[in-house]
């Protein structure tokens, strides 16, 4: 475990945290997809199959079982809770998030470590991660105003894989037959997407203007 | 035995 990974797990910790804060404080989930959220769960659910069979480090497990419980929070809570739900913008998260999840399932049985079912879904989870987000980003470009904590939320989030892959440059210079092929341009790929987002987050915070996002 | 590929990320 190096600080890069480490630093990368609490600010992906404290992205989750930003998001239940800010359903639980306001009631209110307005600005957040519920596709994003349904993907992360999606995306927990498959990479952490392991939980109970691979027990790399406490640490590990605690933070999967954090991840997983989180998660399924958020989207119970979007889905469920009465007064949250009547909050939820139905009609601007109209991304079609079906065949994102297809598309990485046929890319992570074309593409795999090996060709085991637990292999193939830590793949899948690992493309699904990386285009999660885009339901989040489509439906603030729609609601064109960024309130603060969903902002530092995707922030956050974006900085998160940002640390993973400098740990995943810093691992492969300190350990020799060290290769995450998938996971790095996969998150290469993530922290792309992001790129734009940051730009915009970056000229808000300069002018200190609200931020918005070209629609 | 295989080097055994466990993802000791998250």
């Amino acid at each position: 475990m190096n600080i890069f990974r480490f630093a990368g797990d609490m600010t992906h910790l404290i992205s989750i945290l930003i998001l239940l804060l800010k359903i639980y404080a306001t009631k209110s989930c307005a600005g957040i997809s519920l596709k994003t959220q349904e993907l992360y769960a999606l995306v927990f659910l498959t990479r952490y199959l392991d939980l109970f069979t691979d027990y790399v480090s406490l640490y590990n497990t605690v933070m999967k079982i954090v991840f997983i419980a989180s998660s399924l929070a958020i989207v119970w809570c979007m889905r469920r809770h009465p007064l949250v739900r009547r909050s939820y913008d139905k009609d601007l998260d109209t991304f079609r998030h079906q065949y994102v999840v297809l598309a990485c399932f046929v890319l992570a049985l074309l593409l795999n470590e090996k060709f085991t079912i637990q292999e193939v879904f830590w793949a899948f989870s690992i493309y699904l991660e990386a285009v999660a987000i885009l339901p989040q980003l489509v439906l603030l470009q729609r609601s064109g105003n960024v309130d603060n904590l969903t902002g530092q939320y995707v922030l956050f989030l974006g900085a998160y894989r940002g640390l993973y892959i400098i740990n995943w440059i810093y691992r492969y210079f300190t350990e020799d037959h060290f290769t995450r092929w998938i996971a790095c341009v996969s998150g290469l790929v993530q922290t792309g997407l992001y790129a734009d987002f940051f730009y915009y987050y970056y000229l808000s915070w300069k002018t200190n203007t609200k931020l918005k996002l070209p629609a | 035995h295989d080097e055994h590929h466990e993802h000791d990320e998250l």
